[in-house]
């Protein structure tokens, strides 16, 4: 699964997630990916997320609009409602993954409860960071 | 002008500098800087958060070691089967694909369907007609093949078992099971 989410001049949000699913799995079966909610979100009052990982639980647990949901109701900032979902809900259910998120402000977090997640950043200077491992 | 920002992944699981060499990490590395420089260069510009994350994740979906587009993984037919998704923050209009194996960037389908349909997701033969009909590029579905994901594939079979996309340097024990736990009363 490859994902973007990015916050442009005119503070607009946007979210975009591609997948070739899992290995092995069965014909028709889908993931979080194409599910607007569980794999992707873009809400410009609150956060834009794209998720990769074990699809199934990030249907059920509801993800991308789960951390935009704590932000808007329950006004935590991006990086503590994504850490309540990745890192709590999500491993409590057993569901293995990570997501990147930004929100209105900027702000942005690359959360996963994984070994490892491909990452990057690049930031209005034009300055790139790129992750592998935790 | 606000604050611009893109951030991009490739993708979550078990990998480790163990599995990792020196080669494959100075790729990963690479594919995700192109993918982050191709929406910057969007975003510099004044242009749209949709154009930036469309064009990332087109540049991850043309690399074939990011599990998307080409270098997709095989269902157990053998197929590739592919997804993608985009929302707008500002209008919260959406559109989505799904079980598609033709269109070469699944995430320009995605797009349309946001763009040109009524409709957020469309999935099989519908998606890949509405996309051609709309000038999207269609390829054979042999321009997904990479024979490392083919080979992952095998060994799925031989194990029985599914994988995560970045899970093969887990133990395929660790693996996932293809068939639920029989529960017996």
């Amino acid at each position: 699964t490859v994902g973007a989410v990015a916050l442009d001049a005119n503070g607009n949000l946007a979210a975009a997630t591609s997948t070739g699913g899992m290995t092995n799995k069965k014909w028709g079966r889908i993931g979080d990916s194409p599910i607007i909610g569980a794999g992707t979100y873009a809400n410009n009052n609150t956060c834009a997320v794209s998720c990769t990982g074990h699809g199934e639980y990030f249907i059920r647990d509801v993800v991308a609009y789960d951390i935009s949901a704590l932000m808007e109701y329950k006004k935590l900032s991006l990086k503590d409602a994504a850490e309540e979902v990745v890192m709590k809900k999500l491993v409590t259910d057993g569901g293995e993954g990570g997501i990147i998120a930004v929100d209105k402000d900027g702000n942005y977090t690359m959360t996963f409860n994984s070994e490892g997640m491909y990452r990057g950043v690049i930031t209005a200077d034009g300055k790139v960071w790129v992750g592998i491992y935790k | 002008m606000n604050k611009i920002i893109l951030v991009v992944h490739g993708g979550a699981g078990t990998i480790t500098k163990q599995s990792m060499t020196p080669e494959k990490e100075k790729a990963y590395t690479e594919g995700l800087t192109v993918a982050l420089e191709a929406g910057y260069k969007i975003l510099k510009n004044r242009g749209s958060s949709l154009d930036a994350v469309s064009a990332a994740v087109v540049t991850l979906e043309d690399n074939p070691l990011f599990n998307a587009g080409k270098g997709s993984v095989f269902t157990s037919e053998g197929k590739n089967e592919m997804d993608a998704s985009i929302m707008d923050g500002k209008t919260r209009k959406a559109g989505a694909v799904a079980s598609v194996n033709t269109i070469k960037n699944p995430i320009k389908a995605a797009r349309l369907v946001m763009d040109k349909s009524p409709h957020v997701l469309m999935t099989g033969k519908g998606a890949i007609r509405f996309a051609q009909e709309n000038g999207l590029e269609i390829v054979d579905s042999s321009y997904f093949h990479t024979d490392f994901r083919y080979d992952q594939w095998q060994k799925s079979i031989k194990h029985d078992k599914i994988q995560l996309d970045h899970s093969g340097d887990k133990d395929p024990k660790g693996w996932l099971k293809t068939e639920t736990e029989k529960k017996f009363g």
